[in-house]
């Protein structure tokens, strides 16, 4: 099963 | 004060269309460096960057740094308004709250102008870093959208996967399964007809078809698109916008559980 990754694991809050 | 003059005006009512319906309200950034957008979708899974670069205006005045929060639907209805072939300038008092848009036909027999209300946005900006992609796919961009459509009649998600063969688009839904493959192909009659990747190493993420098909929308800009995959990052679709810049679409990939 796969689950939605969300950008903000990904890149940070400038 | 803040002015600018793009007599390719179809190219900023082809923007709108492309990025309006994954994101509701940005706020347009104005600097020496050009007119440009970021902005995620309400979820945090999809992202859209813009860059129309000043040289691309015929004329581009910023006196300083400018962000402007604008309903996107809103401004479409507006710039639906000007006509394919007319110039559109885009002005800016220093410290109001409207932003006006006038259109020019051509031959300069009709001037139009709208004033849009201008809305405050907490936008949060990311930061993404420079990348190494695994693999990188040039392909026509109506090729990559027709793909996209198709899929989306199957299945919720595809697979992109990116190895020596080419590069496989997987789907698979409650009636069936679909495999599409598209392999490099540089042996057409023009450029934009090729299909070229360039791969490090193999490469396969599954993303939802719902937001690639959202990114479709800005297959009138540009007649390639540029895919750039690498398994621990979201994807990058690219439309590069002629001589000006271009818009990017960011996608989280779905993870395994």
């Amino acid at each position: 099963d796969t689950k939605q990754g969300n950008l903000l694991a990904f890149f940070k809050k400038i | 004060m803040l002015e600018l003059r793009l007599v390719q005006g179809s190219l900023l009512k082809k923007v709108l269309e492309a990025i309006r319906e994954l994101v509701n309200d940005a706020n347009f950034d104005c600097s020496a460096t050009g007119f440009s957008l970021q902005a995620m979708d309400s979820s945090h899974v999809a992202l859209v960057a813009l860059l129309l670069r000043s040289e691309g205006f015929e004329h581009y005045r910023c006196d300083r740094n400018l962000s402007m929060g604008m309903n996107l639907n809103n401004m479409a209805k507006m710039l639906r308004c000007a006509g394919n072939d007319d110039i559109i300038t885009i002005k800016a008092d220093d410290g109001s709250d409207t932003v006006t848009f006038m259109f020019e036909s051509p031959n300069q027999d009709k001037i139009a102008d709208f004033e849009m209300k201008l809305m405050d946005i907490d936008s949060e900006h990311l930061g993404i870093p420079d990348a190494e992609y695994h693999a990188i796919v040039r392909m026509p961009s109506a090729e990559f959208a027709r793909i996209c459509k198709d899929l989306s009649s199957i299945g919720d998600t595809v697979v992109i996967s990116v190895t020596k063969e080419g590069v496989k688009f997987s789907t698979a839904g409650d009636i069936g399964t679909a495999n599409i493959v598209c392999r490099q192909n540089k042996t057409v009659d023009k450029p934009e007809e090729a299909t070229v990747i360039e791969m490090q190493e193999p490469v396969s993420l599954t993303f939802a078809l719902r937001y690639m098909n959202s990114f479709t929308k800005a297959t009138p800009l540009s007649e390639t698109v540029t895919i750039s995959l690498s398994s621990e990052l979201p994807v990058v679709v690219e439309y590069k916008i002629a001589d000006m810049g271009y818009i990017r679409f960011y996608l989280a990939p779905k993870i395994e559980e």
